[in-house]
């Protein structure tokens, strides 16, 4: 059934990774990432989608997710690799 | 990651289909015809020329491939990720195109779980000459599938997709940035399967106000066609006076560069000084090049000397060439050429006789006479007289948009009984041959 409430952000780490949305791991820390920095990737995701902004992998997040789409990433890195 | 913009420096591209899809419905002259419809959608609009080579050296090497094909991006079997194409550059694989050999390619089909090819393609081949991914909701480049766009054969690029090309590129020399493609014919391309019998790319629109019941906002003649405005919609006739279409088109998708939030227009004319289309609403007027808004617009409408409160009718008579407003009893006359008021101006009394004190819309037509339209009907005035011809007024309904005494005389009718029109009697014999009604229609 459908989800009641906001999912796990972890969930959209890879997807969010893929398309641009998150730096890639960092070595040093490994695939930890901070919750401000998820919450303003899934902000991010979801203004380049069309969706409301909430900043929580929500019910419509997450299908967009499923959504076929192109390989390609839909932003440009923002910051270097260290 | 998605780098900055990059393009090709040279114009002249090679393609080739390397391989093709395993397991699918579509042959491969489909695939091929379909690879080269989705090229010509961008080669219509910029400088750019593709050509289908046979070697191994082609710019834009085309791959159906499964998972992980040694480039970076695997696939993912079905769904997820479909397609991908690599960036123009000097690196050997710059505009590679790859399809997912998993997904369940199609082309006109109903199948709602499969992936259109000519769509994916169309937005692939925007990478591979340089375009990224926008969130503009109707981009061809939004990076997710929005199931399929139409026939390949009179696909239009969104606005948004045009421009971002152009500027890369450039404007195709012999093609006009508002343009818009003429459908291609099949001799000169490669043949496409044709449609299932009784199915539809594009289904009915019902909606808009209804042109036989209507009273219009405005009228035009621009470049020697009529337009007849109302609310957001207008309808299109030919120079023959052939209705183009009998569902009305969106004035803010054809006129590009009105307010969004605009709906309706006041007056609109085409300049005979040089061919640009003015278009009033309110005390303000934009001036279009084309179906583009010029920049610096809109301006108010005191630029012609008008006062506030707006125009009801803008047209520019044969006669004199000079441009007439009308404000309910007023009117004024303008010199485009030398972009000022006449003396003398406004005045109350009219200089044609018979048409009435209080107008919608009037324009000049191909005939030498001048049209008044009032309500739900027109006077004509014929070239070098000045009063209304006998026998008018009469219906704009019946006489321009094709219908009959009935739909024009009641409110709920419908488009769909203009085909049962002849049979009813009601038959307008400038438009029939044959028994049978002739319209031209371009989509």
């Amino acid at each position: 059934g459908p989800a009641s409430g906001p999912a796990d952000p972890s969930l959209g780490v890879e997807w969010l990774t893929r398309f641009g949305y998150l730096p890639p791991p960092d070595p040093v820390t490994g695939q930890l990432q901070t919750q401000e920095e998820l919450t303003k990737a899934i902000t991010a995701m979801q203004q380049f989608g069309g969706l409301e902004v909430t900043g929580v992998l929500d019910e419509a997040t997450l299908e967009l997710m499923k959504t076929p789409r192109c390989s390609l990433p839909d932003l440009a890195a923002t910051r270097a690799k260290r | 990651q998605a780098p900055a913009a990059t393009r090709w420096s040279k114009r002249n591209l090679s393609w080739r289909v390397r391989t093709f899809p395993r397991e699918s419905q579509l042959g491969h002259d489909t695939v091929r015809a379909l690879m080269y419809y989705a090229l010509k959608v961008w080669s219509d609009i910029t400088p750019l020329n593709f050509h289908e080579v046979a070697g191994s050296h082609a710019d834009i090497q085309i791959d159906f491939s499964k998972a992980d094909h040694s480039d970076g991006y695997p696939f993912d079997g079905p769904g997820g990720t479909v397609a991908h194409a690599f960036f123009p550059g000097d690196h050997h694989t710059a505009g590679d195109t790859h399809f997912d050999d998993d997904e369940s390619w199609t082309f006109r089909s109903s199948d709602a779980q499969g992936m259109d090819l000519f769509a994916v393609a169309v937005h692939e081949f925007g990478h591979a000459i340089g375009l990224t991914h926008i969130a503009a909701l109707d981009s061809i480049m939004r990076p997710y599938y929005q199931g399929p766009v139409g026939d390949p054969l009179k696909y239009d690029l969104p606005y948004e997709d045009k421009v971002r090309i152009w500027q890369l590129y450039g404007v195709r020399e012999s093609v006009s940035p508002t343009a818009k493609p003429e459908a291609s014919q099949a001799e000169d391309h490669p043949l496409l399967p044709e449609l299932p019998a009784n199915r539809s790319t594009i289904p009915l629109r019902r909606e808009g106000p209804n042109r036989c019941s209507t009273h219009f906002d405005a009228v035009a003649q621009i470049r020697g066609e009529a337009f007849f405005f109302k609310g957001k919609y207008f309808w299109r006739l030919t120079r023959n006076k052939h209705l183009v279409s009998l569902q009305p088109a969106q004035i803010l998708r054809f006129w590009r560069g009105l307010p969004p939030n605009m709906d309706s227009v006041d007056a609109v004319y085409e300049r005979t000084s040089d061919h640009k289309i003015v278009f009033f609403k309110g005390d303000r007027y934009w001036v279009f090049k084309d179906n583009n808004v010029e920049e610096g617009y809109p301006r108010p409408i005191s630029d012609f000397g008008l006062p506030p409160g707006g125009v009801d009718a803008a047209f520019s008579w044969a006669h004199n060439d000079k441009t007439y407003f009308f404000k309910d009893n007023l009117y004024w006359r303008y010199d485009d050429h030398e972009r000022r008021m006449d003396p003398g101006y406004p005045s109350e009394a009219t200089l044609w006789k018979g048409i009435p004190s209080t107008l919608d819309d009037a324009m000049r037509w191909s005939d030498g006479a001048t049209y008044f339209f009032r309500g739900k009907e027109y006077w004509k005035v014929p070239d070098s007289t000045l009063e209304a011809e006998p026998g008018f007024p009469r219906s704009i309904a019946r006489d321009w948009l094709v219908c009959g005494d009935m739909q024009s005389d009641a409110p709920e009718a419908e488009e769909g009984r203009a085909g049962a029109r002849a049979k009813q009697g009601k038959h307008d014999e400038s438009r029939s041959e044959n028994g049978y009604e002739v319209c031209s229609c371009s989509s």
